[in-house]
Order: structure tokens, then sequence, then C-alpha cells
């Protein structure tokens, strides 16, 4: 978890198609 | 389940169209956006800009859009049915290994092979722009692999199945549920094959993508050794002026 924050950040928040 | 029964149509077809919809989501740029006639190429005074750029700074802006690409490759396997319900260390494995594999599937959408370039940067932009890289060798490999790969004029529904096919490879080193990946990764294959045949596309192009695979591996690799090459002349900067995710996706 500590290695890969932000791919794990990434993969928790749902976002919409909008926000890409 | 009993066996390795091969699923039934009805799971494929929605699984397919399951995944053409996430690739159009996520696929960054619209086919459309991506006319050639829509941008202008890069202009002699442009590529002299480029050309002018520090090695670091060149690096620097390319790791930006690589990590760019990477966002939109993990909303895309965030929407395949079966990805989220894999375990969290699997998909981090899969995205670790996969994420730039999918880059260079999805680039040949931004290939004209017309005068050789790539949509870099809001232009079409040729190896040359590059040159300040110091990486020639992997980046005509680049655009070889986009202009081979481009030439099978993949539509967007073959050009996101391939790529949920790059991604989900259940021979990735550390996967804990290699099993399930490979179910899944099977599914796929099938689904893709499904999709090909409707398409009408040659007997041989299944054959052809799947070669593909060790031609993307090989040049995700050829990544990796120039990026510790970098890192060995200019110590800090990877570490100072790279995104955070590449860092992450790439660093060690």
């Amino acid at each position: 978890k500590e290695k890969h924050k932000i791919l794990h950040r990434l993969l928790q928040n749902s976002s919409s198609p909008v926000d890409l | 389940s009993n066996g390795d029964s091969s699923p039934p149509d009805s799971d494929l077809e929605h699984l397919s169209e399951n995944i053409c919809k996430s690739h159009l989501e996520t696929c960054q740029y619209l086919r459309e956006e991506l006319q050639p006639s829509n941008w202008q190429t890069v202009l002699q005074t442009d590529l002299d800009t480029y050309q002018k750029k520090s090695q670091e700074d060149m690096w620097q802006l390319c790791a930006v859009k690589v990590t760019e690409a990477v966002q939109y490759v993990v909303e895309f396997a965030k929407r395949i049915d079966g990805f989220m319900e894999l375990c969290q260390n699997d998909q981090i494995v899969l995205l670790k290994a996969g994420s730039l594999e999918v880059v260079f599937v999805r680039m040949c959408r931004a290939y004209n092979s017309q005068n050789n370039t790539v949509f870099f940067d809001s232009k079409y932009a040729g190896p040359e722009v590059f040159k300040a890289l110091g990486c020639d060798d992997l980046i005509s490999s680049v655009f070889e692999f986009a202009k081979s790969l481009s030439s099978l004029q993949l539509t967007e529904d073959e050009n996101g199945l391939f790529s949920a096919y790059v991604l989900m490879s259940a021979d990735r080193s550390w996967l804990q549920e290699k099993t399930r990946v490979e179910k899944l990764q099977q599914k796929i294959k099938l689904a893709m094959q499904n999709l090909l045949q409707k398409n009408q596309r040659d007997e041989g192009i299944l054959t052809k993508l799947v070669c593909k695979v060790s031609i993307i591996r090989m040049l995700c690799h050829r990544h990796m050794e120039k990026l510790s090459a970098i890192r060995a002349l200019y110590p800090e900067m990877v570490q100072t002026r790279f995104p955070p995710l590449y860092k992450e996706l790439f660093g060690s």
C-alpha cells in the first residue's frame, strides 16, 4: 500500500468520465 | 465452475460491450479529435524549440505526457467487468506492468502514417521532435511499432479489446490470483476473436495481434533501461521533476 499510494487512490476514487 | 467450459456467447457479448464502452469513455482523445486535418504538424520553429530543450526538460515533458495517458488507462481498467473484483495486489500488479503497454496500443490511434507523426503536445510530431531525449533508437522503435499496429487499421472496438487483453496478462510476476486473471484474459481473448470474426477480419489477424505483445513488452523494457540510464546521469531529476505517478509506476 505504501509503495503504490497514488495507484491505490486512483483505484479507490470513483471519477466520472467528465473528470477525465 | 465445471472445468474449462467456454463462457456462453451472451457473457462474451456483454463483456465485449463493457470493454468497448470503457475504451470510448477513457480513450483520452476521440477518433474524430485525432483527425490529422484538425492539428498542425510540428513546424520548423517548434522543432527548433523541442530540439533545443535540455535532455532533462524533454524527459520531464515526456514523463508528464506519459503520466497523463496512463491515468486514462487506470480508469479504463476500473471500468472493465471483473477488474475491480480482483484483489488489490493484482490490480496494482496489472497496472504497474501493463499501463504503458496499453498506452503503446492506444498510440496507434494517434499515429499519422502519411508523414510518420504521432499526436504529442497538441501537434503531430515526428521522431526528430524527440531528439533531445537522447533515446533515438527507442523513439524509432516506438514509431515503427505505431506504424505496424496502425497498418492493421483496428476499429475502436478492436483497439479497446486488444488493450484489455494486453492489460489482463496472467503471466505477470507477483500475481496472487493468477488463475482468476487467466480466466478473465481468456474470456477477453474469446470476445476479441468473436469481434474480429464479426468484423470479417482476415484469418491471421488475431495471431498477428498476439505476436505484437512481445514487441510491446520489449518497448516497455527499453523504456525502463533508458529511465535508469537517465537517472544515473541526473540522480535528482526523476525524484524532483517527474510526476509522482510516473515514479510510482516506473521508479522501482
